[in-house]
């Protein structure tokens, strides 16, 4: 039927506004739809909250799309959406998942951006905020976090691809998100983020080289989950903290997260490792999330199992 | 506005094997526009990092002689970007 929604092929901003309220008339019971704010061009940003009615149950935080050119990243969160609503009931590690805990999913964080590579530049990355005093548009959300904000290395150049913005949590989108976090930061228990490309999985810190008290267990945690992916398909990722497996880098939301409490924060740099890039052909969306999934799902059980 | 076009744009790949290649491309991002895919951004290149940068039509002549000049070893991962946007496609509707 014309408004079935192919999950293995990329939807442009539109088709997911239209999925979104597919999924919150299909599964009233278990999908509910939150405005959390605006972008800076005035669209809306919107959270799909995946569980039950209450609201102290442990949760779990993910937003895909803060990149507008890594489209991979809101392909799979449109794929956890469906998948957490259809084996809900048949699936029992999602079954037990669901009925204990509750999962916001922001399935594009940057709108505008991804907007803007879906009509006018493919290769586009920051939002579309305007910046004063500069002709060039656009902020890194990803570089907008208080968090180490304005240290090294240097992106207070606005005509930069990682500009951090005029200050931290300058930009709509950041206010919005840091809010809802904030506001739901008592059931929280877990902050993953989704980019690409690497085949990477990272937990703090980016801004130090310094490791978290906890860095043992997010690493026994990226260390099983990444085992858990590669038993699909044999996908192979490398993890550990940010600044040694990847480079420094200030303002991520990852980093503003854990230091905000939430002591599990990963973010996954899914595929590929640089075949085709931020072009991933759609023929691989169904196996990256597939496998992805079963990265996801360990960390809510693990999540689940040994927190308090 | 028009979209943007990237015909025949090209994605490289280079192993900066010490600190003098990479300043080599941290040079080449000075005078050139280079779109950096990984890391992040040309201040983060470092020596035995794989990095990857989009680079236009023109400029790729340019930057191919220069790291042949300097011996640097390089892979061409995209030869013609639009070409690849194109056949990112490659799933029917269902």
């Amino acid at each position: 039927s014309p408004d079935r929604h192919s999950y293995a092929k990329y939807k442009n901003w539109e088709k997911i506004v239209a999925w979104t309220e597919k999924m919150v008339n299909k599964h009233p019971e278990m999908v509910s739809r939150i405005k959390i704010g605006s972008t800076a061009e005035d669209n809306p940003l919107y959270v799909l909250k995946i569980g039950k009615e209450d609201e102290r149950r442990k949760s779990v935080f993910m937003d895909c799309g803060i990149h507008a050119r890594e489209w991979i990243s809101p392909a799979f969160c449109q794929w956890f959406v469906y998948q957490a609503t259809k084996t809900y009931g048949k699936n029992k590690i999602m079954t037990k998942l669901l009925d204990k805990m509750n999962f916001y999913v922001l399935p594009v964080f940057n709108v505008d951006g991804y907007i803007w590579s879906w009509t006018k530049n493919r290769m586009w990355r920051k939002n579309r905020s305007k910046n004063q005093n500069s002709k060039c548009i656009g902020t890194d959300l990803n570089r907008n976090f208080n968090a180490s904000w304005d240290s090294f290395p240097p992106t207070g150049n606005p005509c930069d691809e990682t500009y951090r913005g005029q200050a931290p949590e300058s930009e709509k989108e950041t206010k919005a998100v840091t809010a809802f976090i904030r506001s739901h930061l008592k059931s929280i228990k877990v902050y993953i983020t989704f980019h690409s490309y690497s085949q990477v999985l990272l937990f703090p810190y980016g801004y130090t080289s310094k490791l978290p008290p906890n860095h043992e267990d997010l690493d026994k945690v990226a260390k099983i989950s990444t085992n858990a992916l590669s038993t699909r398909y044999e996908t192979r990722y490398v993890y550990g903290p940010i600044e040694s497996t990847m480079y420094r880098t200030s303002g991520s939301s990852l980093d503003w997260a854990y230091d905000l409490g939430i002591k599990h924060t990963f973010a996954f740099e899914l595929r590929d490792k640089g075949k085709f890039g931020f072009l991933l052909p759609e023929s691989q969306i169904k196996q990256t999330c597939k496998e992805t999934m079963l990265a996801v799902k360990f960390i809510a059980k693990y999540i689940l199992k040994n927190t308090s | 506005i028009a979209p943007v076009r990237f015909d025949r744009e090209k994605v490289f790949r280079v192993k900066p094997q010490d600190e003098k290649e990479a300043n080599i491309i941290k040079d080449l991002a000075k005078t050139n526009e280079l779109d950096f895919w990984y890391p992040d951004a040309a201040h983060h290149v470092a020596a035995n990092m794989t990095v990857d940068f989009r680079v236009s039509e023109k400029e790729s002549q340019t930057i191919q002689a220069a790291l042949d000049q300097n011996k640097m070893h390089y892979e061409i991962l995209i030869h013609d970007l639009q070409e690849e946007i194109e056949k990112q496609f490659d799933v029917k509707e269902d």
